[in-house]
């Protein structure tokens, strides 16, 4: 049996709508420390990594490791019924072909159960060596957006350069060319919030060019972290991170683009 | 002048 509630469904929702336009379909796979799923993209580009730990639940149980099938779509429309300040939970049997979601409303008043069909999914996970990345950005996830967005009217392709001072994001196209660059914030200000702040780690300068319509994509998950952790190395790919608080993180890794 | 890289060049079959 597996069993787990969430007092913000919202927070699943805003997860799900985080991968289904990247990922069709996926396995969630649960064990008794939390949930992990894993899925790349139909060109192989890209690969979302979602790891959601135990703790951020308020209940959670996993007698037996379960894998659930879920086209992303399908959930999607069934967490479109649920209330904006839901309670959620979700159920399987460990051998069952369908999994339940409830949505519950804060006085209760109001409680929503569906079945969601699961899928057999025949998936192979890859495995992510880890990585002294050279150099690791922080900055507001709203920042990120905006840039990615903004800079996709003007070209396909951005190229992001991190120097200890800044990290620029340089863009050319047709009608033209353009860079945004972010300083690193005051290392001495300690008024404002954190998550305001541009923090750059670096261990030596690092260039690399990335396809603006998957980051665009990325930026989906702005909902859920105000920080977003971009972690770059030379020729390798670049990791996107956004950290819910306690509930775990999203990963997306992209692939560079080789300058020819 | 660029070429778009795949994820599985970089990451192995676990």
């Amino acid at each position: 049996m597996f069993e787990c509630a969430l007092i913000q469904g919202e927070l699943f929702r805003k997860l799900i709508a985080s991968v289904q336009d990247l990922v069709q379909d996926g396995n969630f796979m649960c064990d008794a420390n939390g949930i992990s799923l894993q899925g790349m993209d139909s060109s192989h580009v890209a690969l979302v990594a979602l790891a959601l730990k135990k703790e951020g639940f308020v209940e959670y149980r996993c007698d037996r490791d379960v894998t659930l099938g879920i086209n992303f779509a399908n959930l999607a429309k069934m967490l479109k019924c649920m209330g904006a300040k839901d309670r959620l939970s979700i159920r399987a049997q460990d051998e069952g072909d369908s999994a339940s979601f409830v949505f519950e409303s804060e006085d209760s008043s109001r409680v929503s159960n569906f079945e969601l069909k699961l899928m057999q999914i025949d998936q192979e996970q890859l495995g992510v060596p880890e990585t002294q990345y050279k150099a690791v950005i922080r900055m507001p996830s709203s920042e990120f957006q905006r840039i990615c967005k903004d800079l996709s009217a003007i070209g396909d392709t951005v190229s992001i350069s991190v120097t200890k001072e800044a990290v620029k994001f340089s863009v050319g196209g047709d009608i033209g060319s353009g860079d945004m660059s972010l300083r690193q914030s005051e290392s001495g200000d300690v008024d404002g919030d954190d998550s305001e702040k541009v923090m750059i780690e670096l261990e030596e300068p690092v260039q690399q060019n990335f396809a603006l319509r998957y980051l665009n994509n990325f930026t989906k998950a702005t909902a859920l972290s105000k920080t977003v952790t971009l972690s770059l190395g030379t020729d390798m790919p670049l990791v996107t991170e956004y950290k819910m608080d306690n509930l775990g993180s999203i990963r997306y890794y992209l692939a560079p683009k080789i300058d020819e | 002048p660029f070429q778009q890289q795949t994820i599985t060049n970089f990451f192995f079959k676990a």
